[in-house]
């Protein structure tokens, strides 16, 4: 099903992009 | 402690404070994130659920919590 593919994919750049967040918000003091 | 984190992300994106994002204000994390400007504007996309262009708090932060859930769940 192309259409679960596309969001899965797109859960990993949500993933990602919200882990991104959370390493920067980590990261900083 | 959750809606804490999310109101701080989302302040992060909505830098002028106006209460809602738009697929600008994602472009401008380019840079400050490790991710693409495709990357986030298939965030944009996903978390804009009803494709107006604006990404409410709402919005926000039930794709946050689908993020912080949901993966777990599936």
């Amino acid at each position: 099903d192309p259409n679960m593919k596309g969001a899965a994919a797109n859960e990993g750049v949500l993933a990602n992009f919200f882990n991104s967040l959370l390493s920067k918000k980590t990261g900083s003091p | 402690a959750l809606l804490e984190k999310t109101q701080e992300f989302f302040q992060i994106c909505d830098i002028e404070d106006k209460g809602f994002i738009t697929r600008r204000d994602m472009q401008r994390l380019h840079g400050e994130l490790p991710l693409s400007a495709e990357e986030l504007e298939n965030v944009f996309d996903t978390l804009d659920a009803d494709g107006n262009g604006y990404l409410t708090f709402e919005e926000f932060s039930s794709g946050f919590s689908e993020f912080m859930f949901g993966s777990e769940v599936s």
